[in-house]
């Protein structure tokens, strides 16, 4: 099953 | 102080039971450019941004930055007093501890005031680059609600790969397999059923059904939706309003094990 990716990871924080 | 109104309530609805089942309590910062609202899911998966610009009210005042920390679950109880023709206005002072909406029949011969007791919100904000995205679809949103409920049936994910002149939704499930290809497709007779797939190089992505599943709950504030693909990056899921507002969704791509 493919796992699910975090959005924080493309997106920075601001 | 805020003041915006809505020459139809139904905006505001529809926008709130887009999102309620994704977000739960979330800030509304007015400004003079309008009202925004970024907000995450719990999972930090997805991620709602709506933009309603300040000439999708008129009038619209807002003199100062103001954040409207609302419980969506309690905005969508008050939205639900709203008939969807009403014109809704919605009020707040500098620093506000309600909002206050007033529905007005199109009659004019009722007027309905309520307030909402606003929230301290802490929420984190995401900073999202301009993307120039490889693939851009175009299609009608009831036709993505449709492909997206169908394959949810069979399976939890969706491969959506593009190509030229082509878009094709897969799914792999326990029961059996499906597969949906849309062209690009254009009709001066019936425009409201185009899709139009703009490519600069294949993509193929794998998402969450059951958040896309959840986008769809937008199909009612536009005809077409709009799916921004780029390989690995998260999926944009744009629903266009008029006067260049939005509400937009990002979905974090699944990964291969």
């Amino acid at each position: 099953t493919p796992i699910q990716n975090d959005l924080s990871e493309f997106f920075s924080m601001v | 102080m805020l003041e915006a109104r809505l020459e139809q309530a139904s905006i505001l609805k529809k926008v709130v039971d887009a999102i309620k089942d994704l977000v739960q309590d979330c800030n509304f910062d007015c400004n003079d450019s309008g009202i925004a609202l970024q907000a995450m899911d719990n999972s930090h998966v997805a991620l709602v941004s709506m933009m309603l610009k300040s000439d999708t009210f008129s009038p619209f005042r807002c003199d100062r930055n103001i954040a409207l920390g609302i419980n969506l679950n309690s905005f969508q109880k008050v939205l639900r007093c709203a008939q969807n023709e009403d014109i809704l206005t919605l009020k707040a002072d500098d620093s506000p501890d309600v909002v206050s909406l007033v529905f007005e029949s199109s009659e004019q011969d009722r007027i309905s005031e309520y307030d909402i007791k606003l929230m301290d919100i802490d929420q984190e904000h995401l900073g999202i680059p301009d993307t120039e995205y490889a693939a851009t679809i175009t299609m009608p949103s009831g036709e993505f609600q449709r492909i997206c409920r169908d394959l949810s049936a069979l399976s939890e994910s969706v491969a959506i790969e593009a190509e030229k002149n082509a878009v094709k939704f897969v799914c792999n499930g326990d029961i059996g397999n499906g597969a949906i290809s849309l062209r690009n497709h254009s009709s001066v007779e019936k425009p409201e059923q185009n899709v139009n797939i703009e490519l600069s190089e294949p993509v193929a992505l794998t998402f969450s059904l059951k958040y896309l599943v959840n986008f769809c709950k937008a199909s009612g504030l536009s005809g077409s939706v709009k799916l921004c693909l780029s390989n690995e990056v998260p999926l944009l899921v744009e629903y266009e309003l008029a006067s260049n507002s939005y509400l937009r969704f990002y979905l974090a791509p699944k990964i291969g094990d």
